[in-house]
This record gives C-alpha cells, structure tokens and sequence, in this order.
C-alpha cells in the first residue's frame, strides 16, 4: 500500500521517479513496494551512498545538485566499487 | 580508483575482442579506429595486447543496440545511460555495448565514441567507477582532448596488471588536487551570484552558502571552450560578468553561460604588449575599480569608463604593505582584500592598509 497522504506535485513526482529508477540502476536500491517519501530508509542511504562517492553533500535528500548530477550523461554500470 | 569485487581480471594477457555490429553514425572505419585506439590507451600501460578477431567468440565482444538488447539490463534511449560494460569473465563477461540511440561522434558534437569506448574498456579490463571527478573511470562522461588516462587511472589498472614492460612514454593528467592538501595553491578566485568559485588545474571549487562541502568539477565540463588552465577571475556584478585569464585571451561569463564576442585580448583593457599573463584579478565593489596582479606589479582598471587609470602599474608592496610577494588569486569581501599566495592567505584591511590576518589558503575550503 502506498503511505503517500498527499499527492506530490507532478515535477516532484517526475524527480522522484527519476532518482528511484537511478537509484534501482546503479546503486542496488531494492525493488518493490517502498515508502513514497524520500524518507524511506532505504532510498535516503542509497541516495546518501550516492552522494558520497560524487562528493556531494551527505544529506540523504534528493537535493538539487543531487538531482542534477543524477540527470547528467553517464555509464551504465553501477558506482559500486569493491 | 575502485576495482571490481575480488579484483576481477583477465588471467591471459592477450585478450581478445570483436566488433559484432556498427553504428550508422560513423563509417566502419572510425568505429574500428575508435576501439582500436580505446584499446591501446590501455595497452600502453600494461602488459595486455589486444587481438581482433573476425568470428567465434571473443574475450570483448563489442555492440550497439538500443533499449533492451539481450541481456536484460536495458538501455534507456538518447541521453542518460550510455554504454555499459561487464568486468573480466567467461559468457558475458568483458562484452561491451553501445547504447545506438546515442549520437556518436569523432569530436565533440555528441558523444564521442573514443571517450566512452576508453572508459567501458577500462570496465571490461577490470577497472569499476572511480570517484576522481578527473578520472577516465567517472561515471559521467565529459568531453576532453589529449592523453586521457589520469594518475588514477594508471594506479588502478596497474595494480591489476603491473606495468607495460615497454612502456611507451605517456602524460597522464593529474589527479583532481586534494582540498585539504597543506601544500594547496589557488589559480583563480572569483565570486559568481553569491556563489565562490575557486580554480586550481583543470578544476573548480564550488562553494555556496547552503553547501558547506565545496563541490569540484572539471573547468571542461561547465565551459568547454574554456582552457584547462585559469590564470585569474573576477566579478562584476553590477554588468552580472565573470571575467576569466587564461594567458593572453579573457573570456566573460553570464552565469554559466559564456558571452559572445569572447575571448578577446587582456591588451584590449589597457595592458601593454608585454603583459602576457595575469596573476590575480579582483573587484572593490565600493570603488568600481578591477585590480590587476602580474608580477609585482598592479593596474587600475575603471569600469565605468571601461579603461586603465592613469599612473599604472603601480608596485604591489608600496601600495598593498605587507604584501611584499607575487599573488596567485583575489578576492574581496565586505572591505577586506583577500590575497592567495601559495599555501597562505593575507586578510587585508583595505580601509586600515595593512595585513590584519593570515590564514591557510584552504580555510576557504574548511580544512
């Protein structure tokens, strides 16, 4: 069931489906049912794994510079090093 | 850099590849001279050779195909993904794809073919992505001309390899500079709305009030027109201009976007032919004047009238006490001059004339 109380703004959404799907990709997120907020534990420490390697600010928020470098060309193998 | 888990890599040194299908985008010739030259930016640095083959089954089986091309990890249309490559290993492993609803190009115009091959190469030889905003092995592609491997780079394939016993000589790039490195010297300081901007080598500083951790980027990848390498930057903020040195040429940016007509001669301000490099450039806000840094020596330059005050160079140490060295970089902030030379930087009071401050160049960077 989806714990969303309120609709996200659709740019929001588009954002939101964005990181996930990134995220699923590159970065293990796990598939399947989660919490729609970013809240979601797992999708703040992916975003925050993230974050780290490209040296970003840890914020586990899917801030804008997280999300323009999210939106940027790139390789399709994972960021997961040894 | 980071390796793949376990270390993967090829047991044999003569690895094999095959080009299984081509791009419409390029003629056979340039896909082939593209991988072929992807290959030895490795080849050159290991003891790996790398042999085509025509048929049958190769270590590197290399392709282009679009969405989902067999093997259930699909490609995502233009732009985000695109290639992809798989570490050392038998079936699938070392294969190499090209996402065919790319453009790929021979130049900078669209995805170049080289760049991305060099860099999915390196997957297929065992290197996985590496947080170097500077290395090949970044999972975001960047345009970039010359020798592509940095120190990095090199380090890591390397340690899986060893070196090439006859190794050609090769240049790599730097490795992006360590900000908290006690040695740390700036190129080029300068506001941009709000934001500071800090050049050293071929990269920037992004420093923002809400971002405490600076954030780097290659120069190349904002402004791709712009050297590798910046002399001095201010800002105008009553134009909205950045100005950046290279050398003899000056570029103005609008944000981040560059300005036509740009770039033009540092001569054109005023300078005369004998200046061929700025150090340091900033603007006193409060007086509408650009100071210039070469050598010892400064100018004046007015804004408003778009030319050099009279009675210049004048000499740094006579006008600037306590300054009595050459300045990498400039800035001023709220009344006070900020010198950057080598690992030190000297508060200036510019009201009181005198050094009220030294500080650690990299404060700026909270280190």
């Amino acid at each position: 069931a989806h714990s969303s109380t309120l609709p996200l703004p659709s740019e929001n959404r588009d954002n939101y489906l964005l990181a996930e799907k990134y995220l699923r990709r590159l970065y293990g997120l796990p598939a399947g049912l989660q919490g729609r907020h970013s809240s979601s534990s797992a999708f703040q420490t992916k975003i925050k794994e993230m974050q780290r390697f490209f040296n970003l600010k840890v914020t586990g928020n899917l801030d804008d510079n997280t999300l323009e470098l999210m939106k940027q060309a790139r390789c399709g193998v994972p960021d997961i090093g040894e | 850099y980071n390796h793949f888990p376990r270390h993967l890599k090829w047991q044999n040194n003569n690895v094999t590849f095959r080009i299984l299908n081509y791009t419409p985008d390029l003629k056979k010739a340039d896909v082939d001279r593209a991988i072929r030259n992807a290959l030895n930016v490795w080849a050159d640095v290991t003891p790996l050779t790398f042999k085509k083959l025509h048929h049958g089954n190769a270590d590197i089986m290399i392709s282009f195909g679009s969405k989902e091309h067999g093997d259930y990890n699909p490609f995502d249309g233009p732009n985000g993904l695109l290639a992809h490559a798989y570490p050392p290993g038998q079936g699938i492993g070392g294969d190499t794809h090209f996402d065919e609803d790319e453009q790929w190009t021979k130049d900078s115009s669209a995805y170049n073919l080289f760049i991305v091959a060099a860099h999915e190469l390196g997957h297929a030889l065992g290197m996985s992505h590496s947080s170097d905003p500077g290395a090949l092995m970044y999972p975001v592609y960047s345009y970039a001309t010359g020798y592509p491997l940095t120190e990095d780079d090199i380090e890591g394939i390397q340690a899986l390899y060893g070196p090439n016993p006859n190794a050609r000589k090769v240049k790599p790039k730097p490795d992006a500079p360590n900000k908290c490195d006690p040695k740390l010297t700036f190129d080029a300081v300068t506001e941009l709305r709000g934001e500071t901007i800090i050049f050293k080598d071929r990269f920037y500083w992004r420093l923002h009030p809400q971002m405490p951790e600076p954030e780097q980027t290659l120069i190349k990848s904002t402004w791709p027109s712009i050297p590798n390498k910046v002399d001095a930057a201010y800002e105008n903020p009553e134009k909205d201009l950045v100005i950046i040195f290279s050398g003899i040429r000056m570029w103005a940016l609008n944000g981040y976007n560059l300005v036509d007509g740009y770039p033009k001669y540092i001569h054109k301000l005023g300078l005369p032919k004998s200046i061929r490099k700025i150090d340091a450039a900033v603007h006193i806000k409060d007086t509408g004047k650009t100071l210039l840094f070469t050598d010892e020596d400064y100018w004046s330059y007015d804004e408003a009238a778009g030319s050099m005050d009279s009675g210049y160079p004048r000499s740094i140490e006579d006008d600037f006490p306590g300054m009595d060295d050459e300045i990498d970089a400039a800035a001023y902030h709220y009344g006070y001059l900020y010198f950057f030379h080598e690992h030190i930087q000297y508060e200036y009071s510019y009201t009181s004339r005198k050094v009220i401050r030294i500080l650690r160049t990299n404060s700026i960077l909270n280190c």
